[in-house]
């Protein structure tokens, strides 16, 4: 009864009271030198492109971000067929990232890469 | 299934720039390093690096250097003494030949030292547009404000003109030692000016000027 579930929404989350094991943003800081990658990109040091893990709610809030399609899929999962799994806490919005590289023939380079760090998390 | 796009239409495999430069361009780990940040190119490029993106390389808003890739190509020269007397001359050929296909050049500058104090007096240097056989050498001007006293001089032209088409640019690196000199002072070891290409990758995956994505109303 998808109108019971969304009238008893604000209740639901309060029992929820997981916060913690919710789908989230996690802080991952890494050196390019763990990466294996110092001999190349020499600034910055270290990178954080964090990433999302948790549990999605079975009612997506809208901070989750979510398609239309991630709510129908987890009703499929709750109602019709578990088979069908939840979804997934995967990253949403990202930023770039400035990197100073050394090349083979010695010249140095700037260079922005886009979707370097992830910026909120999403369930889909 | 006629709907199906005929195989040739069939997108691309997106590009992975970053894993394409790692296997293309980065220097092999094996057996090379890079050095502690010494040389005035790299000197430069860890300002302009600093300037552009904060301690964990986040781009800084409103520092936008304008683009997403800047070059910067180191000069080869001929050999042979470049002094004679209180005179320094040398030509500098940049090879540009290394620029990829999705790299479109925006600007282009060089950068170098108009001034340089030395133990007794002081050095003065200026560059110059190789002269060819079609055309005389050009004094370059340097920017009305040097950064940390280096001088910058636009060279955009010369390359968008063809120069660049050649594969190369040519410069003359030109200084005169000023104020008391001696006869015994020695020649001064001078760095040579660099190129700086300020470029556009368009490549997918390539950092677009940030901006917050459009969120619609559910």
């Amino acid at each position: 009864d998808t109108g019971t579930l969304a009238h008893d929404l604000p209740g639901y989350l309060r029992d929820q009271g997981g916060e913690k094991s919710d789908c989230s943003l996690r802080s991952f800081p890494v050196s390019f030198a763990q990466l294996g990658w110092d001999h190349w990109i020499i600034a910055p040091h270290r990178y954080n492109p964090r990433y999302c893990k948790g549990a999605c709610p079975h009612l997506l809030r809208y901070d989750y971000h979510a398609p239309n399609h991630a709510v129908v899929q987890s009703f499929v999962h709750q109602l019709v067929d578990a088979n069908v799994p939840w979804p997934s806490c995967v990253p949403y919005r990202y930023s770039p990232i400035s990197v100073l590289m050394i090349e083979r023939d010695g010249g140095i380079l700037y260079k922005e890469y886009e979707n370097m760090i992830a910026e909120s998390c999403t369930c889909r | 299934d006629q709907s199906l796009p005929p195989p040739g239409s069939l997108p691309a495999v997106p590009p992975l720039p970053l894993l394409q430069a790692l296997q293309v361009r980065a220097p092999g780990s094996q057996g090379w390093q890079a050095g502690p940040a010494s040389g005035q190119p790299l000197r430069y490029m860890l300002n302009l690096y600093r300037h552009a993106a904060d301690r964990e390389g986040r781009p800084r808003h409103g520092r936008s250097l304008g683009t997403n890739t800047v070059r910067l190509v180191q000069a080869s020269s001929p050999g042979g003494p470049p002094w004679a007397g209180r005179r320094y001359v040398q030509l500098l050929t940049y090879r540009l030949e290394g620029l990829s296909e999705t790299e479109h050049l925006l600007r282009a500058t060089v950068v170098y030292l108009p001034s340089l104090m030395l133990a007794q007096g002081r050095l003065l240097c200026a560059l110059e547009l190789a002269a060819t056989s079609e055309a005389p050498g050009v004094l370059l001007s340097p920017a009305a404000r040097p950064r940390h006293g280096w001088a910058e001089a636009d060279v955009t032209p010369y390359l968008m003109q063809g120069n660049g088409s050649a594969g190369s640019l040519a410069l003359q690196h030109v200084c005169v030692r000023a104020g008391r000199v001696g006869s015994r002072d020695a020649p001064v070891a001078l760095s040579h000016p660099f190129l700086l290409l300020y470029l556009n990758d368009t490549q997918a995956g390539l950092a677009l000027p940030v901006r917050e994505p459009h969120r619609h109303r559910r």
